[in-house]
């Protein structure tokens, strides 16, 4: 009878993991996760943007049929009546809900994350989201700025808290309201770090002592890059901090200096997100639900990290397209475990040091586009038709194909002498 | 060889652009300001970008107006910094399978 959805979407999350093989980072919580799915290492966003990558992926849908290439305009207006990944699970009998940056928001989901279309009840958003791009940054000299590297006292921060812990903390309680009602549900969880500007709790500082931060491999402009297909970084060079560089336009570089401390606060954010989502999954034993939901762990796209110089996204190099993906299905990608027992015990990034090594992983160059259809087939829902092309005219389609007849198929280069 | 990229499975992502230099809209440019569209298809083996000539009026990319490509051999460049779009019969090869 279908199993509950819990989709985790992370804003700007590139593969630094270490069931990615990450030797710097420290994930423990994402790791578990990982130990217990199939993890999907070559995984590419359909753009690297925000908004254009969320509507594809949520509608099933590629950008040249959304028509979204920017921020400013909304698909069931502007390009075509589409269904969505959630509007199609609530239209199947589930409850769907929506905590944090799930939809992109404003015009590109119609002011309301595609509610009521999309989700059974309004959408929480943290209320400490609007203090984003603030003044909340403490510099050397005692002021606040809008800082891109910005470590914060978190009991400084407006309302003493930070978005993605509000939002873990709505997740829990949806989760108990749902364990009650014994109904089937989709929760989607959208957290905000790593997305610029880089502000974590400053204690997350210590597991990266800044002289073992390493620059990128390859922190120059490539010799024969098109012009067209370099990116300047124009989001970064706005904060405060990096303005205060005078740094030239459109090539750079940074400072070598900042370019570390860019890479280590971008770890920082990694780890405290990391623990966001450890103190979710251990909430679903909390309530007794790890054995029957399903969790998809995923990114809307990457992020440059000075490699090509570069930063930020806005690119089609594989640091800005590529991005993790696991599925965790119990009775298929694990064993169901015996009541009570638990499957995601927390684990604190600054004591656990044991990498663990996914259960299953696949090579397949795969689509975030290819969601949709994965998880309508994961859970017994009749999996959408392949979309005519063009599709624009077609509500209910898929430009992506399912990806569980990779969750079991051995590795290996199929139909290229193998 | 083509057949092989052909039945590998691909993922295509592309990124528009507003002019072929970087400007201040470069990473973001609205809808109307789009004049060139950046195509991507990647293998296990390689990454093949072709940036043409986009229309924003009726959301048209123009193959035959091809302004700039890439092309990365994963085995051998896996950070893609050696693009070697123009400088080997590889670049010619992909541009006849468009």
């Amino acid at each position: 009878d279908g199993m509950n959805i819990l989709f985790i979407v992370v804003d700007d999350l590139r593969p630094v993991l270490g069931c990615y093989g990450d030797k710097l980072v420290k994930s423990p919580n994402i790791d578990q996760l990982a130990s217990r799915s199939v993890v999907f290492s070559n995984a590419y966003a359909q753009q690297a943007l925000c908004a254009p990558s969320r509507v594809s992926f949520l509608t099933g849908r590629r950008p040249d049929t959304t028509r979204l290439y920017d921020f400013y305009s909304y698909w069931r207006v502007h390009a075509g009546n589409y269904s969505t990944m959630p509007q199609y699970f609530k239209e199947n009998g589930y409850v769907t809900l929506s905590v944090g940056k799930v939809f992109h928001p404003g015009v590109s989901s119609n002011h309301s994350d595609d509610y009521p279309y999309s989700w059974s009840i309004p959408p929480f958003h943290p209320s400490t989201e609007k203090y984003e791009n603030d003044k909340t940054c403490r510099g050397k000299d005692g002021k606040l700025y809008a800082n891109l590297v910005c470590p914060v006292d978190v009991t400084e921060m407006p309302k003493g808290t930070l978005p993605d812990i509000q939002s873990t903390a709505e997740a829990i309680r949806l989760l108990n309201v749902m364990k009650d009602k014994k109904q089937k549900f989709f929760l989607a969880v959208g957290y905000h770090k790593p997305h610029i500007p880089l502000r974590y709790p400053q204690e997350f500082l210590k597991l990266y002592p800044l002289e073992n931060i390493p620059l990128a491999p390859d922190p120059w402009v490539p010799e024969k890059l098109p012009s067209v297909a370099y990116n300047p970084w124009t989001d970064i060079r706005r904060r405060d901090d990096v303005e205060a560089l005078n740094v030239s336009f459109p090539y750079g570089p940074l400072p070598e200096e900042f370019q570390r401390q860019i890479r280590q606060s971008y770890y920082a954010a990694v780890s405290y997100l990391d623990v966001q989502v450890g103190l979710l999954l251990s909430a679903l034993d909390n309530v007794g639900l790890s054995n029957n939901t399903m969790v998809v762990f995923t990114a809307d796209h990457g992020w440059s990290l000075g490699e090509h110089g570069e930063w930020a996204k806005y690119s089609n190099f594989d640091v800005a397209t590529r991005v993790p993906l696991m599925f965790y299905v119990p009775g298929m990608t694990t064993p169901s475990a015996s009541q009570g027992m638990r499957v995601f015990p927390y684990l604190d990034p600054f004591s656990h040091n044991v990498n663990s090594v996914p259960q299953g992983q696949s090579k397949k160059v795969v689509e975030l586009v290819s969601l949709f259809p994965t998880l309508a087939e994961l859970a017994g829902l009749q999996v959408p038709p392949a979309c005519p092309e063009p599709s624009l005219h077609v509500g209910l389609c898929t430009e992506g194909t399912s990806l569980v007849r990779y969750f079991s198929a051995s590795e290996g280069k199929e139909g290229c002498g193998g | 060889t083509a057949r092989c990229f052909y039945e590998e499975p691909a993922a295509l992502s592309q990124y528009p652009r507003p002019a072929d230099t970087p400007q201040w809209n470069s990473d973001k440019p609205k809808l109307k300001d789009i004049r060139i569209m950046g195509y991507s298809m990647r293998t296990i083996d390689y990454r093949y970008t072709v940036w043409v000539q986009f229309n924003p009026k009726n959301f048209t990319a123009n193959f035959e107006d091809v302004h700039a490509g890439e092309l990365y051999v994963m085995e051998t460049d896996p950070n893609q910094d050696y693009n070697i779009y123009n400088n080997t019969s590889h670049g010619w090869l992909f541009k006849k399978v468009l």
